[in-house]
């Protein structure tokens, strides 16, 4: 029985044992956070004596790009540094803090140039930031999937956060509605993190997709070749529970690639724990985290980066995960879907991906 | 002139509160994206290095590669450099990459540059920013050598991803 989601319920879940830590050789992760979000080194150490006794580990972040400001830390610095320095243990962690200080600064922006000017960078970065792709101009969407390219062929893997809004729901005018896809975790160069609970929210039992998982089909971008095949499985396959296709692009990106638990974190903000923290925040370093661990392998055995892992996750075809089969996400509020949004199932799922890390298994599967 | 994001949403979130105009002599920092080149061979590339059935699989590019690879063509970089000097623009820094530009000039200078553009102050929890109430558009000579103009429209959501409940939840 537990009361919440700590690193030891998550290493205990992913099967990451004390031995599963980075070596700190020539591996770093980082987390990118906007608008004055700040993390305090103070809340990390905590963290980690409260929760970090299981594992060897690290309670300083390494080295902050940027500006790291004073006044309250926020919730979602808080989460994310101290759960990608909990899976990825171990592991050098930079924060960048991009605050936006120029009041006409798009601080989103200014990491993504940032990161085409540093030839030096951590070789995974997790953000938990994203916007309506219809609040966004296709033009600067376009762009910064450019971005995402260009950091990919580096060898560097973004992970972005599918959302907590499940399908999402777009008014589109009298009685009509449509789901409502996130940006970035639509690119079709990024690796986006779904969520998940346990079944029993006390237990380290299996995981149901949690209702809150952003997931969906991109109106912007289309499908890439490397999921065409695990998507038109997935079509094929639940066309009884599938929404109304008025509701969704079938031709698009379809997202999450990969999930984790998101519900009833325990974080450390402003010296005070805080318990039932929830969100796709909270799922994506915990990814990040334990991609980093399986890089510091790599590179110990003189093999590159993973990169962008998008096209070898889907050859794996489940390898390496637990797959999430039971439940639904939440999306338009109406008649027709009734508040549903898409329903996990066997194999790949636009509201859990491909499913959850075994660490053991992935470790495994991408070491070959 | 043409619009380069013609269809950005330029309504602030509702939590922003409207202040009114900046003075004309204040200092906005705009992000001008220059056209790239070879983002075919760009997006070849990423899938080969990225493909575990490829040869050049983990062969990664370091920054210096992807520069060679993207850089704007010089054509590109010099209209938008002799346009913004013909504004009086000239406080600016680029990347490795040279395909963004960031740029300081008063918000009067702005305006002109980008027709259309009108830069308002909002509020939101003591934190202020400046954006344009309005669509902007460039000049015909550019409009091809610019993908996007950062800085007018765009604001991070706050928290958008977490959340702290009441109560825990129960699985499905």
């Amino acid at each position: 029985v537990h009361l919440g989601v700590t690193p030891a319920i998550l290493r205990a879940r992913y099967n990451l044992t004390a031995a599963d830590v980075g070596s700190g050789q020539n591996n770093s992760q980082a987390v990118a956070q906007f608008l004055e979000q700040y993390y305090h080194p103070a809340d990390l150490a905590e963290f980690m004596a409260m929760f970090g006794r299981t594992f060897p580990h690290r309670s300083e972040v390494d080295r902050v790009v940027g500006t790291q400001g004073g006044g309250k830390a926020g919730l979602e610095a808080s989460l994310d540094i101290e759960y990608i320095m909990s899976t990825g243990a171990n592991v050098s962690t930079w924060v960048f803090t991009n605050p936006g200080r120029h009041e006409s600064q798009e601080p989103f922006l200014q990491w993504m140039v940032l990161l085409s000017n540093m030839s030096d960078l951590p070789w995974v970065h997790t953000i938990s930031y994203g916007d309506d792709e219809d609040s966004l101009s296709t033009a600067y969407m376009m762009r910064l999937n450019t971005e995402f390219m260009k950091a990919g062929v580096r060898g560097i893997s973004l992970l972005f956060a599918s959302g907590d809004s499940g399908a999402g729901c777009r008014h589109q005018g009298k009685d009509k509605n449509t789901f409502r896809p996130s940006f970035p975790a639509s690119s079709p160069y990024v690796t986006t993190v779904g969520g998940t609970t346990f079944k029993n929210p006390f237990k380290v039992t299996y995981e149901v997709t949690h209702y809150i998982s952003g997931g969906g089909f991109s109106n912007v971008f289309k499908m890439p070749d490397y999921q065409a095949s695990a998507v038109e499985g997935y079509l094929k396959s639940v066309t009884a529970t599938l929404p109304p296709q008025s509701y969704f692009n079938t031709s698009g990106r379809a997202y999450p690639d990969m999930a984790a638990l998101s519900d009833n974190y325990w974080v450390v903000s402003n010296r005070v724990p805080i318990p039932w923290v929830s969100g796709t925040s909270a799922s994506t370093p915990v990814v990040g985290g334990m991609l980093s661990l399986i890089n510091g392998q790599r590179l110990s055995k003189g093999l590159p980066a993973l990169g962008f892992l998008n096209p070898r996750l889907y050859k794996l075809k489940g390898q390496g995960l637990f797959d999430v089969t039971e439940g639904c996400h939440q999306g338009c509020l109406d008649e027709q879907v009734q508040g549903k949004g898409f329903c996990a199932a066997p194999s790949w799922d636009p509201v859990t991906g491909w499913g959850t890390p075994n660490y053991p298994a992935l470790l495994a599967a991408l070491l070959s | 002139s043409g619009y380069l994001e013609y269809d950005q949403d330029v309504l602030l979130p509702k939590d922003w509160t409207h202040v009114g105009r900046v003075d004309p002599s204040e200092e906005v920092e705009l992000t001008f994206a220059l056209k790239q080149q070879n983002l075919e061979l760009l997006e070849e590339t990423l899938r080969l290095v990225s493909d575990p059935g490829s040869a050049q699989y983990g062969k990664h590019l370091s920054l210096q590669e992807v520069a060679s690879l993207v850089r704007p063509s010089e054509l590109t970089q010099k209209v938008v450099r002799r346009w913004l000097q013909a504004h009086g623009v000239s406080n600016c820094r680029t990347v490795r990459t040279q395909d963004f530009l960031q740029c300081t000039m008063t918000a009067e200078v702005a305006e002109v540059l980008l027709p259309g553009s009108r830069f308002h102050r909002y509020v939101r929890d003591r934190r202020s920013i400046v954006r344009s109430s309005a669509p902007y558009s460039v000049h015909e000579e550019v409009h091809q050598h610019l993908d996007f103009v950062g800085g007018l429209h765009r604001v991070p959501p706050r928290e958008k991803d977490v959340r702290v409940k009441h109560r825990p939840s129960k699985g499905e």
